[in-house]
């Protein structure tokens, strides 16, 4: 444990609750792709089924039970006690573009031909770009709250902290994952555009919106 | 389990 990666799980968990708070204290989920969301419940489930086969430590097994449980409840949020104000017009990315490849990338390449390491590979994959229905919505409408903004920024605040963690872990442990690596500099890369706008826009005090 | 099997990661 070093301090990037520390803050980035720190950075990851103050996104899923900045998410869950919003739509609970605006009892609305306007501006939120409840297809990113499921993904990302994909994304835990799959990713954390060691919890039954191996314990890490206490804080590894609590992270991973908090980042499942909400997950799930964001979805659940959205698809169910607030479906009136979730705007599925908006949200027309077509998941099976992403989850299929995902899976026949997961088959292909991975660490070992087993069904727990493909399920873990699957779940770094399609985290990468799991936010893409999200970003998708924001381009489409053009616009996105400013807390809504506060939350992709700290998601992808996460995975850059972790690309860090992971220099750190090679130069200090001689440790590194390629898959995980190349998986998490493909999902930082994807909130650089994003970065751009969060940095020349919200900071200032203006709502992100994009040109028409 | 090892630091280094890399799963301890979240």
């Amino acid at each position: 444990m070093n301090i990037f990666r520390l803050t980035g799980d720190l950075s990851h968990l103050a996104a899923i609750i900045i998410l869950l708070l919003k739509i609970w204290k605006s009892r609305s989920c306007a501006g939120i792709s409840g297809k990113s969301q499921i993904l990302f419940a994909l994304v835990f489930t799959t990713r954390y089924l060691d919890l039954f086969t191996s314990f890490i430590s206490l804080y590894n097994t609590c992270m991973k039970l908090i980042y499942i449980g909400c997950a799930y409840a964001t979805v659940y949020l959205i698809y169910a006690k607030f479906r009136a104000t979730y705007d599925g017009n908006h949200d027309s990315f077509r998941v099976e573009f992403l989850v299929v490849p995902v899976g026949g990338l997961s088959v292909l390449i991975n660490h070992d031909f087993s069904p727990l390491e493909i399920l873990w590979t699957f779940s770094i994959y399609l985290e990468s770009v799991a936010i893409l229905p999200q970003l998708f919505m924001i381009s489409k409408t053009g616009e996105a709250e400013t807390i809504t903004t506060h939350y992709l920024f700290c998601l992808g605040l996460y995975r850059a902290l972790y690309l860090f963690n992971w220099i750190w872990r090679f130069y200090f442990e001689g440790f590194f994952d390629m898959i995980a690596i190349v998986a998490g500099v493909v999902q930082t890369v994807l909130y650089c555009d994003f970065f751009y706008l969060y940095v020349t826009k919200v900071l200032k005090g203006k709502k992100l919106s994009l040109p028409a | 389990k090892e630091e280094t099997d890399g799963k301890d990661e979240l």
